[in-house]
C-alpha cells in the first residue's frame, strides 16, 4: 500500500 | 495600528472558502509590504501560503508588524454577515486583543461591524526551497477541479505523470480504473482555455485527492491554476490573483507501491 508522508520531510522548520 | 480596506468582501470570502477547511487557527502576518498566512493541516500533509500585496487594497497602512490569530471558521461567519459588494475594513489598534471587520454598502447607507477575538497561535512556519521543478502545467483551475472530482469516484489517490505525451492523471480503486489526459494546446483561440506543459524532465508522483478537492475550492479566485511536480518534492498547486497577490497549497506525495 502506499504511505503519505508529511511535508517535515521535505520542507525544514524554521 | 493596522488597516486594511479589502474593495470587495467577495474576495476574502472566497479565500476563507479555500482554506478554512484546511486550517482552523492561522496567524494572519500583517506587515508593511502585505499580508501574508502560511499554515499547515493537522496531519502536516499540506500547508496554504497566503500572500495579499499591500498596494491589492483601496487603502493598508501597517504602523508596526501585527500577527492576527485568528480561528478561520469565526472569521468565515463573521464574514457571511457582508455583501458580496460591501467594502471589508480590518483595524485593530496597537495592543487590542480584538480586530475589527466594518462592512459598508457601496452606497455608503449601510454600515454594520462585528469584533473578533484575537487568539495566541503557537504556529511553525516551515522554509520552503525554491525549488526546480521537473514538470509544469497551467490549466482552467475548472478543469483540474473536474479532474479531480471525476477521479474521486473512483479511488483515493492520484498518479500524475508527465511525459512526451502529455500530463496523465490516473486512479485505481476496488471497482476499477480511470485516467484523464491532457495535451499540449496547439490552437491559441482561447488563450484561457488553453493547457500549457513545460517538461524539464518526465516526472511520476501520486497525491491523496481527498487534499486536492479542497485546494480546487480555489477555482473561483483564479481562472487558471499553476500545477508543478518534482520527483524528490511536494506538489505546489498555484492560484495567482491577478495583481493583489496568490493562494499557493503544497501537497507532501504518497510512496512506496
Amino acid at each position: 500500500a502506499q504511505k503519505q508522508t508529511t511535508l517535515t520531510g521535505y520542507f525544514g522548520r524554521n | 495600528m493596522f488597516e486594511a480596506r479589502f474593495p470587495e468582501a467577495l474576495l476574502l470570502k472566497k479565500i476563507l472558502e479555500s482554506v478554512k477547511d484546511l486550517v482552523q487557527d492561522a496567524n494572519f502576518e500583517c506587515t508593511e509590504s502585505g499580508i501574508t498566512l502560511q499554515a499547515m493541516d493537522n496531519a502536516h500533509v499540506s500547508l496554504v501560503t497566503l500572500l495579499l500585496r499591500g498596494e491589492g487594497f483601496d487603502l493598508y497602512r501597517v504602523d508596526k508588524p501585527e500577527s492576527l490569530g485568528i480561528n478561520l471558521n469565526s472569521m468565515s461567519k463573521i464574514m457571511r454577515c457582508a455583501a458580496n459588494n460591501d467594502t471589508v475594513t480590518l483595524d485593530k489598534l496597537e495592543g487590542a486583543d480584538t480586530v475589527r471587520f466594518l462592512f459598508e454598502s457601496p452606497n455608503a447607507d449601510r454600515m454594520s461591524e462585528f469584533h473578533l477575538k484575537l487568539m495566541d497561535i503557537d504556529s511553525e512556519t516551515l522554509e520552503i526551497p525554491e525549488s526546480m521543478y521537473h514538470a509544469e502545467i497551467e490549466l482552467p483551475s475548472a478543469e483540474l477541479r473536474r479532474i479531480v472530482s471525476d477521479l474521486s469516484t473512483m479511488g483515493d489517490s492520484v498518479r500524475i505523470s508527465v511525459s512526451k505525451e502529455g500530463v496523465r492523471f490516473t486512479v485505481r480503486g476496488d471497482e476499477g480504473s480511470g485516467s484523464v489526459i491532457l495535451r499540449q494546446s496547439t490552437g491559441v483561440d482561447k488563450p484561457e482555455e488553453a493547457i500549457h506543459i513545460v517538461m524539464n524532465e518526465p516526472v511520476e508522483q501520486s497525491f491523496a485527492l481527498k487534499y486536492l478537492n479542497l485546494f480546487c475550492k480555489a477555482a473561483p479566485l483564479s481562472a487558471r491554476v499553476q500545477i508543478k511536480l518534482s520527483k524528490d518534492a511536494p506538489l505546489l498547486v498555484n492560484f495567482s490573483m491577478n495583481n493583489i497577490g496568490y493562494l499557493s497549497y503544497y501537497l507532501a506525495p504518497k510512496i512506496g507501491d
